[in-house]
């Protein structure tokens, strides 16, 4: 789950 | 956020306004594929449950509220208020043929295999597609109406700006969104075709823009 990316982005 | 992102997601936030307000004002949906708005709400829904559990910024959570309120809005008028305008023959394409491999897939290629994150993954496959049951229409009908294809110019420019943001998080900071990248890449190509169609009928010829 660490490999999840934060979702800043639209 | 650099200025390719911002003007990427102005872009889609002006796309979304033209559609809504093309059938405020005309009071009819002809021309517009029902499916593929039902498609963006879907996507936006699944993408952004994240404003129930974390917060990015003030920028994102709103941006995020004014495209759900949009996606829902424009699939309001489609199929509630001017429903009757609504042509379903012309709107043809088998939804199935594109959420059941996106499903799949979200299920098979994400980056963690948790719920949330297979939905954002599902909404990314979904987005790059989504376009697809208009450019249908527009290829059966054989037109689309000016105002139509500056809507789908709007959506297409998001597309390059993002991809442009893009390349720009990676030669500065290093950011590479695998899912994203690949997905919007594929989103693009679908709009290649168009472009060309729009620069060299809409710009140049009368009020509508025929296929061949």
């Amino acid at each position: 789950e660490d490999d999840a990316l934060p979702k800043d982005e639209l | 956020m650099n200025i390719f992102r911002l003007s990427g997601d102005v872009c889609h936030l002006i796309a979304i306004i033209i559609l809504f307000l093309k059938i405020w004002r005309s009071k009819s949906c002809a021309g517009i594929s029902g499916k593929s708005q039902v498609l963006f709400a879907l996507v936006f829904t699944t993408r952004y449950l994240d404003l129930f559990t974390s917060y990015i910024s003030a920028y994102n959570t709103v941006m995020k509220v004014v495209y759900l309120l949009l996606a829902y809005s424009t699939v309001g008028l489609i199929f509630f208020r001017f429903r009757n305008s609504y042509d379903s023959e012309s709107d043809s394409f088998r939804v199935e043929f594109l959420l059941v491999p996106v499903a799949g897939l979200s299920f098979l290629e994400n980056y963690a295999f948790t719920p949330l994150e297979i939905l954002w993954t599902f909404s990314i496959y979904l987005e790059s597609v989504a376009i697809l049951p208009q450019l249908f229409m527009i290829t059966k009908t054989g037109e689309a109406e000016s105002i139509t294809a500056h809507y789908l110019l709007f959506l297409g420019l998001y597309r390059a700006l993002y991809l442009a943001n893009w390349l720009w998080r990676f030669h500065t900071e290093g950011f590479y969104d695998q899912i994203a990248v690949v997905s919007g890449v594929v989103q693009t190509i679908f709009y290649c075709d168009f472009f060309y169609l729009y620069f060299t009928r809409v710009l140049r010829g009368s009020g509508k823009m025929s296929l061949p």
